[in-house]
C-alpha cells in the first residue's frame, strides 16, 4: 500500500464543497424537502439556516415515517409540517483539517458527513464513495 | 497494513446473509414495496422473484418519482403499478467466492451489491458499511 498520499489526504481535498451540495433550509415545509430529494434523487441532503450555518441532516424515510398514517400516506400533512420538526440534529461532523483516517472512521455509520467550520458555517460533505474511491487508488496488494 | 487477512476475505464472509436481508417481490403493487422500505427504513431492497431468484433492486426514489405529477405526488397510482415496472435490473452482482478487491470495487457506485449464485438465487448482499468497517481494521497506519 503506498502509504505516504493517503496520509496527506484531507476531509477539503475529498469533499464535495457547498455550492455542489443540495440541501434545504429549516424553515421549508415538507413538502419542498421531499420534492428537492425526489428531483436531485438523493436519500438525504443536510439543512442549513438562513445564515448557512449547519443545523442536521433530512432524509426521504423521516418525511415519509411522519406523514404514515394507520392506513395510509397522509399527504396533506406535507404541507403542514416543516423541516425543523423532523431534522435529525444528532450528527456527526468533520472539520475540513482532518485527516483521512478520521474520515474512514466518520463514514462507516453515515452514507455522507458535513464538514463544519469553528463558527458552524458549511463548507461540504465527504461522501463514502470518495473515501471507497481513495482506498480503492491505493490497495492493489 | 496486514495484508493476509484482506487478501482471505470473501463476499461470503462480508454478507448479511438473505434471511437477514428486507426485499420484494416482483408481482408486488408499489404501495407494498413503498411500507416495506418506510418501515425497514431502507433507502432501496433487492426485488426477487417467486422462486428466490435475483431480478433486481428498487429504491424509495423511483417510486416516489414514478408517482410524482405536474402538481403533486398521484397516491393513487401506488396500487395501479407493479414494482415490475420499476425495478431496475442494470445491477452488478457479485459471487460468494468473490474476493475483497472485487467487493470493494463493486461498492464504489452503489450502496450495496447484492450476491447471487451460478444459477441467479440470491444469497445475500455486501454493504458499503462491511467493507469500510474491515478496511478501518486494517488502515492503522
Ligand atoms: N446523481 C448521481 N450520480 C451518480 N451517482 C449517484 C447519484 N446519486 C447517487 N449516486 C450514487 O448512489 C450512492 C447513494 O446515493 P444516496 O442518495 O443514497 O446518498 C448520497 C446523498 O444522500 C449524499 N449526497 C451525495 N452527493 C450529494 C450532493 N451533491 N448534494 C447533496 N447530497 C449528496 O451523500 C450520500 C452518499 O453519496 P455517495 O456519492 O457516497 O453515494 C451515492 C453514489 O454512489
Ligand atoms: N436499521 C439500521 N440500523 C443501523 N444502521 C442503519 C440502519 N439502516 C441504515 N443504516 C445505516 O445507514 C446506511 C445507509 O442505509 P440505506 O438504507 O440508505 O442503504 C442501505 C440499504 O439500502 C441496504 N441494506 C442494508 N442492510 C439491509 C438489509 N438487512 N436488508 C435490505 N437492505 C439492506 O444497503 C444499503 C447500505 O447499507 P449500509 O449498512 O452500508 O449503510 C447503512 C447503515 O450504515
Amino acid at each position: 500500500i503506498k502509504e505516504l498520499p493517503l496520509l496527506e489526504i484531507t476531509a477539503e481535498s475529498l469533499m464535495i464543497s457547498s455550492e455542489k451540495v443540495a440541501h434545504v433550509q429549516m424553515n421549508n415545509p415538507l413538502e419542498h424537502a421531499l420534492l428537492i430529494l425526489v428531483k436531485s434523487g438523493y436519500s438525504a441532503v443536510p439543512v442549513l439556516d438562513i445564515s448557512y450555518k449547519f443545523q442536521g441532516v433530512i432524509g426521504k424515510n423521516l418525511i415519509l415515517d411522519k406523514i404514515l398514517g394507520l392506513e395510509r400516506f397522509e399527504m396533506e400533512r406535507l404541507s403542514e409540517v416543516r423541516v425543523n420538526d423532523v431534522v435529525n440534529q444528532e450528527i456527526p461532523c468533520l472539520k475540513k483539517s482532518d485527516n483521512f483516517l478520521s474520515c474512514l472512521k466518520s463514514v462507516i455509520d453515515y452514507p455522507f458527513v458535513c464538514v463544519v467550520d469553528q463558527e458552524g458555517y458549511f463548507d461540504g460533505i465527504v461522501t463514502r464513495r470518495a473515501v471507497l474511491k481513495q482506498l480503492n487508488k491505493y490497495i492493489h496488494v
